[in-house]
């Protein structure tokens, strides 16, 4: 564990907390994109099975349980609890095309042709793309509320600080992944428009709105 | 060397 990562899984925790925190306090899911929601339920799902078949920490374990348990309550509130507020009109984003494609992708690129290896390996290329689906949401809409901004915000940084943790490891433990790599490379690109207008924006007191 | 298949990230 180097500060990279512990940073990194903290922003993502933190994002995790924003998010749920928001829905709860607000009684609304304005402004959040389900589909988002769901691919992520389906990336921790299949990248957290392991958590039954190999022990790494405790520290790795409950952080798997955590983000499992907030990843599913926050579906929930979209779907059950606050499913009035879901707002599904701006929720098009056709998922299939980024869930099709990373199983593909899975299957064609992994480190080895096994069950498990082959969820973990989806779930890291579904990861690098699972955002789009509320960038989208919030290009169409042109605007995205201060909170929902802050929590992309984290989610964004998380990946980041991953990209320093995986440029340490190189050097200091002679440990790289590629496909993880190369997956969160991707993923941090995605973001980097987004943290643009955060900065230029969010930070100085002003709402996120994309020009006309 | 590449460390494949040990997944001990988050």
């Amino acid at each position: 564990m180097n500060i990279f990562r512990l940073l990194g899984d903290i922003s993502h925790l933190l994002a995790i907390i924003i998010l749920l925190r928001k829905i709860w306090m607000s009684r609304s899911c304005a402004g959040i994109s389900g589909k988002s929601q769901l691919l992520f339920g389906l990336v921790y799902t299949t990248r957290y099975l392991d958590l039954i078949t190999s022990y790494i920490s405790l520290y790795n374990s409950v952080m798997k349980v955590v983000f499992l348990a907030a990843s599913y309550a926050t579906i929930y509130l979209m779907y059950v609890k606050f499913k009035a507020t879901y707002d599904h009109n701006h929720d098009t984003f056709r998922i299939e095309f980024l869930v099709v494609p990373a199983v593909a992708l899975a299957l064609l690129i992994n480190h080895d042709f096994q069950v498990v290896e082959i969820l973990w390996t989806f779930s890291i290329y579904l990861e690098s793309v699972a955002i789009l689906p509320q960038l989208f949401m919030v290009s169409k809409t042109g605007e995205a509320e201060s909170i929902t901004s802050h929590y992309l915000f984290a989610l964004g940084v998380y990946r980041g600080l991953y990209l320093l943790n995986w440029i340490y490891r190189f050097w200091a433990e002679d440990h790289y992944d590629l496909i993880a790599i190369v997956a969160g490379v991707v993923q941090t690109v995605l973001y980097c428009d987004f943290f643009y207008l955060y900065i230029t924006k969010v930070l100085r007191g002003k709402k996120l709105q994309l020009p006309a | 060397a590449s460390s494949k298949g040990i997944h001990d990230e988050l």
